[in-house]
């Protein structure tokens, strides 16, 4: 029980610095325990710094960090563990456009290395540009949502 | 085993049975506000067996049958299935021979929720477990609301731990 | 005391179904207030319906529909009281870009009812077009904060 | 009475003095994540008497200033002046006749928040009550800090009711 929780905090601790640095383009990134001896009854702290940045409480960070460090944690555990399938409903709204492309690009790196199937929901447009297919939902009739298959250029109209 | 499609009947804003495919590499859901995308990925966590009706947005598990439309008449009952197929044979124990499996969770309103595979009523437990036995699940890290990206660093370190019991 | 909320409570109240049907483009909208006949001790309710769809509990709204609920709200309270500045951060991420606009139109009527000086942070392309003036922030120096005037037509570069 | 501008030294990214003028109609700030926009909107808020360090993303008040960079020291008094313009001589009675007004929170490591009314100290009190006898404040709904509007759709309605009290 407790060895290998203590096993899967060590890989998650390396890939959570991986992507960390992937998706910051530089950076510093750590997990630690805390509080505890026992694994069990520890907390897990974040220690990151963005790019020149020091290290500061990740409470002061801005909304578009606070995400990217955040999704430095699930993708860590996710590498260490994969799941067959990912659903991620919204998670670049916070994100300027060198981040969802950064984000983006790691999806893709993802796809590679695991099997897993991505189900992306978003409203921004750099994103629907790097899928492998869309899927648009409408709602020719008020309150009832229809599914169709979506022309990759035809996407904006849809958001829109 | 992978997931191959998820069915929508009188879930939510999906009042006639929808089909919606998982497919390999990235997928994009795209629409309006208010569309219905969040309510695919709520079905899923739902048929999962997913256990509070607050992180469904809704107030009662009843919430989640189509309540109808200025146009259209309510539901009684709402059905969401997850078809998975296992050519590869390398499933949970029990299902190891079988190529197809379909886990159906069912309510009614006034009765309830029920579980099936397979056709097969099973309590919610089993749908979870076999979820869980696949890494995934209704609380896996895998599935990230709407919103809910803020509490991984807004959590309290204790309960942050819970998300290497996921790697384990 | 009593008789101010409830006085405020019904001016409000007009203004809240305005705003709402002019940011969902139809629909309803009113409050109530509930559990108990003293105004001071008295919750509110708010009780809306998007076009088309049936009166349901606001939990049950899309990301989109729930903010574009709160900002009439907010807006509601604003026209009835109105404050020399109104800083907004970020409010119109998770919106499509349909109602960004409309968000948008709002707030240029806004301008011109009250004298309020409107302060938009903003990711969204749409929303900087509608800007009377816009303000950068970069970090040449990393973790140090820099405020440039900016071109409209050089926002998009800015953003990225 | 109106708003004309910002000033800040040291607080939090803003380390050298900057002044931010707050103009007429619709002013849009923009930049990369984490450039500073939200610091602009918090120093607005902090220097209005906010009390909760935990509303501005800290733990201590004295989070807000500037904790210094790979290359740069870390500060040890962070400043923030609003100045306003009263032409029309329509303030709070004790301002009226004064044409120009400036509020100052300064904050010194160790030796906590002070409060200026042109250079003259006051409590955090009057500052708060200043800018409430001007229909805003640091709880005004008036200012929008990032990720907050959901909480008024989360909100209990004996909480949500407070918002009225802005409109009396
Ligand atoms: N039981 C129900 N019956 C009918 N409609 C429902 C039911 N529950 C929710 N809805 C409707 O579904 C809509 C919400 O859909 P959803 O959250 O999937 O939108 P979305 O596409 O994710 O939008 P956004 O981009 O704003 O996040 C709401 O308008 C809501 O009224
Ligand atoms: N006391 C401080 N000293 C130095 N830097 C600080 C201090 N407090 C916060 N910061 C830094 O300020 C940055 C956050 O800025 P802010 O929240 O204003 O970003 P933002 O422009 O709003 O970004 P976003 O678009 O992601 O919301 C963080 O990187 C944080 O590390
Ligand atoms: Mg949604
Ligand atoms: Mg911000």
């Amino acid at each position: 029980g407790r060895e290998r929780l203590i096993e899967a905090f060590e890989k998650v601790n390396r890939k959570f610095n991986e992507v960390y640095t992937k998706l910051f383009n530089g950076g510093n990134a750590k997990l630690e325990l805390v509080d505890s001896e026992d694994p069990l009854e520890a907390g897990l702290e974040m220690l990151v710094s963005p790019p020149g940045k020091r290290l500061q409480s990740i409470t002061l960070l801005s909304g578009g960090e606070q995400a990217l460090t955040a999704l430095s944690l699930i993708f860590a555990v996710f590498l260490t563990n994969p799941s067959p399938i990912c659903f991620l409903d919204e998670v670049d709204a916070p994100l300027d456009d060198a981040n969802v492309t950064r984000f983006c690009n790691l999806l893709e790196e993802l796809v590679k290395i695991t099997r897993t199937k991505f189900i992306i929901v978003t409203h921004h447009a750099l994103t629907m540009s790097k899928m492998n297919r869309l899927y648009g939902i409408t709602m020719p009739e008020k309150g009832v949502s229809q599914l169709v298959a979506v022309d990759l250029e035809k996407a904006e109209e849809l958001v829109a | 085993m992978e997931f191959k499609k998820i069915q929508l009947t009188g879930f939510k804003s999906f009042v006639e049975k929808t089909t919606f495919l998982i497919e390999h590499g990235l997928t994009g859901i795209v629409g309006p506000n208010g569309c219905g995308k969040s309510n695919i990925v709520e079905s899923l966590r739902w048929c999962m067996g997913e256990t509070s009706a607050k992180s469904m947005r809704g107030s009662g598990m009843e919430d989640v049958i189509f309540s109808g439309t200025a146009n259209k008449p309510s539901k009684n009952i709402a059905e969401v299935i997850i078809s998975l197929g296992n050519i590869e044979k390398d499933g949970p124990i029990q299902f190891r021979d079988i190529e197809k499996i379909d886990v159906k969770r069912r309510i009614e309103k006034d009765k309830g929720s029920k579980y099936f595979i397979n056709e097969k009523e099973v309590r919610a437990r089993d749908a979870q477990t076999f979820f869980a036995d696949l890494s995934t699940g209704a609380h896996s890290p895998s599935i990230i609301g709407q919103g809910r990206i803020g509490t991984l660093v807004t959590a309290k370190p204790s309960d942050r731990r819970a998300i290497l019991e996921e790697a384990a």
